[in-house]
């Protein structure tokens, strides 16, 4: 069957209809396709090895090994297209969906993940993300905000004031994502912004990660003395991703008036009845 | 009356990296949830008040704080309501409007009285709990101010058998 696509003014997202994953992203304003995969990874949280008895849990994040597990390698998928929204709704797992929304007039892509409850009966800690791959060349660099201030440029296995001898080459280059999280090869950008504080990195060229959830059974040793396992309410997460694709050299524009937007989002109030229309004026 | 105090405290203490990364204990994370929900009720109250001063009118507000999952009971059950959205932003947005509501067709007006474009859209899912319906519209909200939008449930057209007439697209 032909590929399928969401698109409004300024966005086309196209999805592959084998696997029902994300394909490819096109921004119409300046005639920019960018080829990108996204899907959800689980980590296997580490209870010790060889190397160190350090367990992943609530201060530590320490998989197991470096490739992250799909949590499916396809979804199922259901359209939706009315004149105000088209959704793509992604159905992963039993407790990993996510819909992608696409508003008229809107410059980004939304992407809105259920993540939980993360199933632990296997006795295998898990460390659920968010990944998107790319082709984008970008040597090693990538880059997150500070607290949605300054943008911080990072470098996989690097450090800017000392040698750094890199033992951990997936937590080694976790880095804190208050607000954003960006890769651009000089001509395009991809940038994600999040909802909440998250962890992000770039372990290849082209790819970028950010951990939705996660759900352990050892306590890490860091003085929590609990294992980072919720029951209740705190076993679902619901969260949103927006995407946007643009000239690297236009891209600021967008994502910080987005963010803007993320941050201090409108409140709404119901009230029942009819009442008197309020007057602007 | 209301007050904004509590919250304030509630998120000043929110801020330690125990709440915003999870690295506390449960027991500690319940007691962050219970702070926060201490504060947000006469929060809340402050809020009704000045809305309602604002207004020119008292009305009884209700905040939806489980619309991110598709949970509003006002929205749900009622067959006429207003929908206040507040801008928190010095420049002029234009958002959407998600409420879940029941199955039906819906009238949706602007401050002005006039028609704006809605839409129920239901999910492909057969669990109707977990997704209902949802209304959605286009709110247009000026610079750190409000816009109320009205909203009410229309009769569904019923065909009849002697006077066929053509079905009205759902154009509202």
């Amino acid at each position: 069957s032909p590929a399928l696509t969401i698109e409004n003014e300024h966005i086309r997202a196209t999805f592959d209809p084998d696997t029902g994953l994300l394909m490819e992203i096109m921004n119409m304003n300046q005639q920019l396709l960018l080829p990108v995969r996204q899907t959800f990874f689980w980590y296997n949280a580490s209870i010790g090895d060889n190397e160190s008895d350090q367990a992943s849990g609530a201060y530590i994040f320490r998989p197991n090994q470096q490739k992250p597990l799909p949590v499916s390698r396809w979804a199922q998928i259901h359209l939706v297209k009315t004149p105000l929204v088209q959704e793509v709704h992604q159905n992963f797992s039993a407790w990993c969906s996510q819909v992608v929304r696409l508003y008229p007039g809107q410059r980004h892509l939304e992407l809105e993940w259920s993540v939980g409850p993360i199933p632990v009966g296997d006795t295998w800690g898990k460390e659920v993300i968010s990944r998107f791959d790319t082709p984008l060349e970008t040597k090693g660099r990538f880059y997150t905000d500070s607290n949605g201030r300054e943008i911080l440029e990072r470098r996989r296995d690097y450090r800017p004031t000392w040698k750094l001898n890199q033992t951990e080459p997936v937590a080694g280059n976790y880095y804190p994502v208050n607000t954003r999280i960006y890769i651009t090869d000089g001509n395009m950008q991809l940038t994600v912004l999040t909802d909440r504080s998250q962890g992000g990195s770039s372990l290849r060229d082209g790819s970028l990660e950010l951990m939705v959830h996660r759900r352990l059974l050892k306590d890490d040793g860091r003085g929590v003395s609990e294992p980072l396992m919720e029951n209740g309410s705190g076993a679902w997460v619901r969260g949103r991703h927006l995407v946007l694709l643009d000239t690297a050299q236009a891209a600021a524009a967008g994502h910080r008036l987005l963010a803007e937007q993320e941050v201090l989002a409108p409140q709404v109030v119901l009230a029942p009845g009819g009442g008197a229309a309020y007057n602007l004026g | 009356s209301g007050d904004s105090a509590p919250l304030n405290e509630a998120m000043a203490v929110l801020q330690h990296h125990d709440a915003v990364s999870g690295t506390s204990r449960q027991h500690v994370a319940n007691d962050y949830a219970r702070q926060l929900a201490a504060g947000w009720g006469p929060c809340e109250v402050l809020l009704s008040n000045a809305l309602a001063r604002l207004r020119g009118f008292k009305d009884h507000f209700t905040f939806c704080q489980q619309l991110n999952i598709s949970i509003c009971p006002l929205s749900q059950t009622a067959a006429r309501f207003q929908v206040i959205v507040y801008n928190p932003l010095g420049r002029k947005v234009n958002w959407m409007v998600r409420l879940p509501v029941s199955e039906g067709v819906f009238v949706v007006k602007d401050p002005n009285g006039r028609t704006v474009p809605s839409d129920v859209v239901i999910f492909p899912s057969s669990d109707s709990q977990a997704h209902p319906p949802e209304l959605l519209f286009s709110a247009s909200l000026p610079a750190l101010g409000f816009s109320t939008y009205s909203v009410a449930q229309v009769p569904r057209w019923k065909p009849q058998a002697r006077a066929p007439q053509p079905i009205p697209r759902r154009s509202w």
